[in-house]
């Protein structure tokens, strides 16, 4: 099963 | 002070048709160096970064950083009243709460003028660090659109493999399945129609395609575009537009579980 992702687990807050 | 000429005034057009679906409210920031977006899709799947340099536009001032809240469809509605050879001008004044945009048609016989009212929007700034991606595919942007609208028809994900054969699109779903693949093709004559693929390992990414489909609405804005993968890394889709600027679209991968 493909789960979809979140961008903020990848980039964090600068 | 703001004051912005933007000569080719329809790129700031073709932007906002680029991310007003993506994106509902979002703030423009405005520095010395240029004038750029950085928001969120509402679900946090994807991220676009946009920016045109201050060298872009024929007048540029921005006395001090100025950040401002606008609703992207209202803007995009805006932007759709000016002429496809429009000069565009935006202004606002320092702690004002609204934007001007003044559009003048290339002889001067028509001037308009738009005024926005500024939002207050909550954004968070996402760092997004430098990395050397496995493979950068090149290509043609128009080319990447049809991909991409094609596979839709089929299924709802998008398989991007990198390999030193090529760049495989694949798809698959309830009528079946599809794969496209686009070799490497230097020799072309017009270097906007060529293929480069740079590999340092293999990469398969798997995306959900309405996502990349929305982002080929940037197409109009640049004859090529570039895909950065790598690894369990959100893909980048770079629209540069000429020596101006650039629009990016991160999107986060489907994970196995």
């Amino acid at each position: 099963v493909n789960k979809q992702s979140q961008i903020t687990t990848f980039f964090s807050k600068s | 002070m703001l004051e912005l000429r933007l000569v080719q005034g329809s790129l700031l057009k073709k932007l906002l048709e680029a991310i007003k679906d993506l994106v509902t409210d979002a703030n423009f920031d405005c520095s010395a160096t240029g004038f750029s977006l950085q928001a969120m899709d509402s679900s946090h799947v994807a991220l676009v970064s946009l920016l045109l340099r201050s060298e872009a536009f024929e007048h540029y001032r921005c006395d001090r950083n100025i950040s401002m809240g606008l609703n992207l469809s209202n803007m995009a509605k805006v932007l759709r009243c000016s002429g496809p050879d429009d000069i565009i001008t935006l202004k606002a004044d320092d702690g004002g709460d609204s934007l001007t945009f003044m559009f003048e048609s290339p002889n001067q016989d028509k001037i308009a003028d738009f005024e926005m009212k500024l939002m207050d929007i909550d954004s968070e700034h996402l760092g997004i660090p430098d990395t050397e991606y496995q493979a950068i595919v090149r290509m043609p942007s128009a080319e990447f659109a049809r991909i991409c609208k094609d596979l839709s028809g089929i299924g709802d994900t998008i398989a991007i493999s990198v390999t030193k054969e090529g760049v495989k699109f694949s798809t698959r779903g309830d009528i079946g399945s599809a794969n496209i693949v686009c070799r490497q093709n230097t020799s072309v004559d017009k270097p906007e129609d060529a293929t480069i693929i740079e590999m340092e390992e293999p990469v398969t990414l798997t995306f959900a395609l309405r996502y990349i489909n929305s982002f080929t609405k940037a197409t109009p804005l640049s004859n090529q575009v570039t895909l950065s993968l790598s690894s369990d890394l959100p893909v980048v889709v770079e629209y540069k537009i000429a020596e101006m600027g650039y629009i990016r679209f991160y999107l986060a991968p489907k994970i196995d579980e």
